[in-house]
């Protein structure tokens, strides 16, 4: 029977019926490996991420990679019209996606994408908000949570900053209260351990399969 | 197969990643 992996980090997610399970898997993981490279390398860049124990870092990035790449590539999912564009450059439409077993977690993808495009930030404001993603103490298997939770704060404080700056209004002495859109878009961090989970899942499944 | 980001391998791409030295994995 066919054999389709459809996700948006898949060059080919109708595979080759000639291949065994095993040369798709692969075909897959060499589809999404620059992808992950490219998240190990900004996680390089964030002050203070190199400084963690190499166990740490691998554990943060295993566990966060596909947050990472979600917050990354959200502009993928096109609300409006009800597709999704894959790295590849195919666009697929939401009755394709079905057909291809993405349901599931389709709607929950789509809702996450148009939430946090209607906070509208800027490059700098995703970039930091993508750190506070990555690194995020309570993931399991952390040894050194203190360290970690240091960075995270760090972090954290820098994104606050950053987002009430360019939200109050100039003249607004409420330096203490925290401005809506930082509120919704640290709500967005359960939305994507949520969506963390569910692909968790789906890749269960695929492997049991 | 409790550990779906095994599984995909992830693991070790990251490591070689962290490490500088990320090759192209043989087909």
């Amino acid at each position: 029977s066919d054999i389709m992996l459809a996700c948006p980090m898949n060059m080919q997610p109708h595979a080759d019926p000639s291949k065994s399970p095993q040369e798709i898997w692969e075909d897959f993981s060499l589809s999404f490996t620059p992808a992950v490279k490219e998240v190990v390398e900004f996680a390089k860049h964030i002050p203070g991420f190199s400084s963690l124990t190499q166990n740490d870092q691998v554990t943060l990035l295993k566990a966060g990679t596909f947050e990472v790449l979600m917050v990354r590539f959200s502009s993928l999912f096109n609300v409006k019209e009800q597709t999704v564009t894959f790295i590849s450059g195919a666009t697929y439409s939401l009755e394709e996606l079905r057909a291809m077993g993405m349901s599931e977690m389709l709607g929950a993808m789509f809702d996450f994408s148009h939430k946090l495009a209607t906070l509208e930030l800027s490059s700098e404001e995703l970039g930091l908000f993508t750190a506070v993603v990555l690194v995020s103490a309570d993931r399991s298997g952390i040894e050194s949570v203190l360290s970690v939770e240091q960075l995270q704060e760090n972090l954290i404080r820098a994104l606050r900053s950053l987002v009430n700056k360019s939200t109050v209004a100039p003249g607004n002495n409420h330096h203490n209260m925290d401005s809506p859109r930082f509120t919704k878009l640290l709500l967005k961090l359960p939305d994507l351990r949520t969506l963390n989970n569910m692909h968790s899942e789906k890749l269960l499944s695929f492997r049991i399969d | 197969f409790s550990d779906p980001a095994s599984n995909l391998g992830l693991e070790d791409i990251i490591r070689k990643a962290l490490m500088g030295n990320l090759e192209e994995r043989p087909e």
